[in-house]
């Protein structure tokens, strides 16, 4: 069970639609600053239903997250998550999982859809199916720009309190 | 809820003391200021390293505490075991050789689960399986570009 | 009060738009979000990178931030000058370019000041007029070696 | 006005007399994790009477700062500073000004002892002639292992209270 694939349309300053290729492994990515290295981070977890809230995406409001060209917003930003479960950890009988989330922005707000292979679902139903792969929407297996120095400057009450929620 | 507690505190600790061991050759342990009282406690976090004196985080140096951080961190997610882990430059306050021991263990851990790893330092993209390089276009949009794949053996 | 807060805030102003545009060939700015209330307002930071468009620094990578913040630290000692500057390790989250560019600041200020920077970066050592190497010897205390001076033209 | 050299004696991890000589110019100070480099930062701190706060200098008590080996701490902890004062900005007919500082520790606590070229006096004597060289108790020419990322941090409300302090 492995990321095969993220494709990214419109998202943070993905402005185009990028396809990138992940191996089973260990897998680096690198380059200057403001490349867009950490955007990447935040689509997987945006897409995944991860992060609880758009100021770990570094976002003032999830609608920030839309591509924006010289100060205009396209319509929709779309992340796409191609797993790999030729393992079958997941239990829908396919060699691939494919999971869409897509955000529209109009004038009265935005609209948020997920989609597992093609269909229409509810954030629960892609937790419920993450769950199975091991991956917890507390998002554990994340480690974001600046965290390892947040534990080291938590007070002891604090890093208990790290404890207390994953137990 | 208490017993739900130590049964996590004690895992991780366990985690915590063998990943200190692996990337320090030194010994580390988490402690509690007072087990009796764990929901009122603070976690503490004691390290001695190779032929030093133990020594508490908060007065260690900036690298090394950065690597104790790291060590809990990792300790945690073996405790909650998934199938694939996205660091984002963690290798900040660490100088070369330090960089070079969380990048080997990465690769051990490679075997068993994927890892996505943001790094600007060496070390790490020497040991890394594949290379996606990242730059900004003049239009102002990110491009991914230089995939380097190696074949693992 | 009001005064001296405005005499302040507008030469640290003037200075942080000028370092800005030495470091990053962009445009940046301090503002106060309410100036006719100032000991109530935030102080915000604005940059406009070379062809890029404008951002609260909230919102910035974690190498367009850190090259922000320091900026924000030379605007306030250019204010207040000293004979000289000890910096630990500011080059964090600065990739191989926005180091050197930070180096090359440094180099040209060090005519009027001494600095004292403590780094492991490559752009940084490179560009030093001396180098002091710092190691923990076996008896577990700190030893300085390999002391370089470089005769300056 | 530049520091021609520093003498730590017993400071942190500097067990023996160490003396660092420093040019004009700009000096970089490199090492391995856990070296000392950040020590001898602290020490210009220590020994200038600059930092106002032990926890500064990364000690949970002034005592800290004596070396400690195999568990065992030396009495006393000695730094000296020696400026270059030969474009005469500070106003003692002097080319080099020497300032050191002592803590002695015993049971009962702790003596701290200041020196200006081998004179006992106080901390505000210190503090006088180093305002004259510009040296400020504010210390806002010492940026810490750290600082720059607690600024970026901050809130605003936060960073404006920096130019309150300053002005
Ligand atoms: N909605 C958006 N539209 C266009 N550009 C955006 C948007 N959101 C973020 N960006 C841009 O993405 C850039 C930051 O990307 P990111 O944080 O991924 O950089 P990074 O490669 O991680 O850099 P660093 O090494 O400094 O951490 C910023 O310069 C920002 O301007
Ligand atoms: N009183 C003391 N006696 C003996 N050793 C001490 C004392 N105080 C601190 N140390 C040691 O000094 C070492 C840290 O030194 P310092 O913080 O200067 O490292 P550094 O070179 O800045 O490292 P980094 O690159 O990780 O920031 C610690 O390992 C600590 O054990
Ligand atoms: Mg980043
Ligand atoms: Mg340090």
């Amino acid at each position: 069970m492995h990321i095969k694939r993220i494709i990214l349309k419109n998202f943070k300053s993905f402005g185009k639609k990028v396809e990138i290729p992940f191996e089973k492994g260990f897998i680096v990515i690198s380059g200057p600053n403001g490349s867009g290295k950490s955007n990447i981070i935040d689509s997987i977890l945006f897409c995944l239903g991860l992060s609880s809230s758009s100021r770990v995406l570094r976002a003032e409001k999830l609608t920030d997250l839309v591509h924006s060209g010289n100060g205009r917003q396209v319509g929709e930003a779309e992340v796409t998550i191609i797993f790999d479960n030729s393992d079958g950890r997941i239990d829908i009988d396919e060699e691939e999982i494919r999971v869409t989330r897509k955000i529209r922005v109009t004038e009265k707000g935005y609209y948020s859809y997920y989609y597992l292979n093609g269909k229409s679902v509810n954030l629960s139903e892609i937790q419920r199916i993450l769950e199975q792969a091991g991956i917890h929407s507390d998002a554990y297996n994340v480690i974001m720009q600046g965290d390892v120095t947040r534990i080291t400057e938590m007070t002891p009450l604090q890093r208990r309190k790290i404890i207390d929620d994953i137990a | 809820k208490k017993d739900a507690f130590f049964e996590t505190f004690n895992a991780v600790s366990k985690n915590f003391s063998e990943i200190i061991a692996e990337l320090t050759d030194g010994e580390g342990e988490l402690y509690l200021d007072n087990p009796s009282d764990p929901f009122n406690s603070g976690l503490n976090i004691r390290v001695k390293p190779y032929r030093k004196p133990v020594q508490r985080l908060e007065s260690m140096s900036g690298g090394e505490k950065s690597l104790v951080a790291l060590a809990l961190i990792f300790a945690i997610q073996r405790y909650k075991p998934a199938p694939f882990y996205a660091f984002d430059e963690v290798d900040m306050f660490l100088d070369g050789v330090n960089v070079g021991r969380v990048a080997k263990m990465i690769k051990e851990r490679s075997r068993d689960a994927q890892f996505i790893v943001v790094s600007l330092r060496k070390p790490m993209l020497e040991m890394a399986d594949g290379i996606i390089g990242v730059t900004m276009g003049r239009d102002n949009t990110s491009t991914v570009t230089g995939i380097r794949l190696k074949a693992r053996v």
